[in-house]
């Protein structure tokens, strides 16, 4: 099976801002 | 048909034709007869023995009586013969000179007088006598020497002499650099010093004297190291060899920049010793020669390929630079040989991937070339640092 790719929405980034990549 | 390559494109030494390399060309006489009627240009027109054209110089009456004729050959060459042939008497005392710098030093090639060693200080030798000793240890090392002998006394108003002259048989100018620099001259200079018979009083006023000379003629090649077959004028008018075998400049003495997989050599007669391109697999203009990296390849390659485009590293710009792998459906000089490895920026741990596969590397759980998608068994978290987690 393949898998879906990674949904970038579904992040949540609130502790993660500085790691956050131009989207 | 290119006569510096064979019928199978393989490079062979090439040499341009054997000419007068004198002909048509400007000599500076240091003295010429004020009446314009035999001027220098003279000298280098090749008329024929019959309707022969001869430069004279001013009347000479007082010592020294001297006259020099200076003939800059435009580029080097390497000569056979140096001939001059004379309207006036013979003179008894001459001396050649050759400049391999463009007329800014001079060294001997020969020396004629009935006196060698008052004259010139040198001893007499007739051609063909060998000298004290005539051995290939005993005059190769330091160079052949300029002799002096007696102008030969059956020539009549011809005085000549052959490169070769007082040399040991056998010489061979492919194996001897030492040879090759002794014929070769990009000016030749005679200096005409004593005049035949009473005239050569030494001090004060002589009888009236003129040299006269109808011919000066060097016979000899375009000095082209064996990588051009012709030598052709430049775009500003100077004499160039038309250089072959990836290699440059008047005499074709270096590799052109490109060519520099081994050193320069000059071509013999079994070996072209062309000049190599790099091998940069077309993604790279300029290269430099390590000789370290040249004698490792048992003299085979020393080539190292500078500024590799299109994403491209290494020796020989053959593998991809840090951030781009190789996409193995296009040949290695393809421009688009190398692809940015693309890694997803939340499943990747990096940004380099392997540069052969292009396999990126991946956070725990994470699958993919670029680590975009969740391994099977594993789902999306929330988490950027952890984006996929163990399906419970």
């Amino acid at each position: 099976d393949v898998m879906p790719t990674l949904d970038m929405a579904l992040f949540d980034w609130t502790d993660y801002e500085d790691l956050k990549p131009d989207m | 048909t290119d006569p510096c390559y064979d019928e199978a494109g393989a490079p062979q030494r090439c040499i341009p034709e054997f000419v007068n390399a004198a002909l048509g060309r400007e000599v500076q006489a240091s003295s010429t007869d004020p009446r314009q009627t035999h001027p220098a240009a003279f000298l280098t027109d090749a008329s024929a023995a019959a309707d022969r054209t001869c430069w004279r110089s001013e009347t000479l009456t007082r010592t020294p009586l001297n006259v020099t004729l200076t003939l800059p050959l435009g580029k080097a060459f390497e000569l056979v013969y140096v001939s001059l042939h004379f309207c006036s008497a013979r003179p008894d005392s001459a001396a050649v000179f050759k400049s391999q710098d463009h007329g800014r030093s001079w060294s001997p090639l020969r020396f004629f007088s009935s006196q060698c060693s008052r004259v010139y200080g040198r001893p007499s030798r007739a051609v063909g006598q060998a000298p004290a000793q005539a051995s290939l240890g005993s005059i190769v090392p330091r160079g052949p020497e300029a002799l002096c002998s007696e102008p030969p006394p059956r020539t009549g108003p011809l005085l000549a002499f052959s490169m070769q002259d007082g040399l040991p048989p056998g010489q061979d100018l492919d194996s001897s650099p030492v040879l090759q620099d002794w014929v070769t001259a990009t000016d030749i200079r005679v200096v005409l010093t004593r005049p035949v018979g009473p005239r050569a009083t030494e001090g004060g006023v002589v009888a009236p004297y003129v040299y006269s000379v109808g011919e000066l003629q060097v016979g000899g090649r375009c000095k082209c190291n064996g990588h051009a077959s012709r030598c052709v004028a430049d775009t500003q008018g100077r004499l160039v060899c038309d250089c072959r075998h990836g290699t440059e400049g008047p005499d074709c003495e270096r590799c052109k920049p490109f060519y520099c997989d081994r050193p320069w050599q000059r071509a013999t007669a079994h070996e072209a010793h062309a000049c190599l391109a790099c091998s940069c697999n077309g993604h790279a203009r300029r290269c430099r020669f390590n000789m370290e990296l040249y004698r490792l390849s048992g003299r085979r390659s020393g080539g190292v390929c500078l500024n590799c485009r299109h994403n491209t590293a290494g020796r020989h710009c053959h593998y991809c630079r840090e951030g781009f792998y190789r996409d193995q459906t296009r040949v290695l000089s393809h421009r688009r040989a190398c692809k940015a490895c693309d890694c997803h920026p939340v499943g990747a741990a990096g940004k380099t991937c392997n540069q052969t596969t292009g396999q990126c590397p991946c956070k725990d759980g994470v699958t993919g070339l670029t680590c975009n998608r969740c391994a099977p068994g594993f789902q999306q978290s929330r988490s950027p640092v952890a984006p996929c987690v163990k399906i419970p």
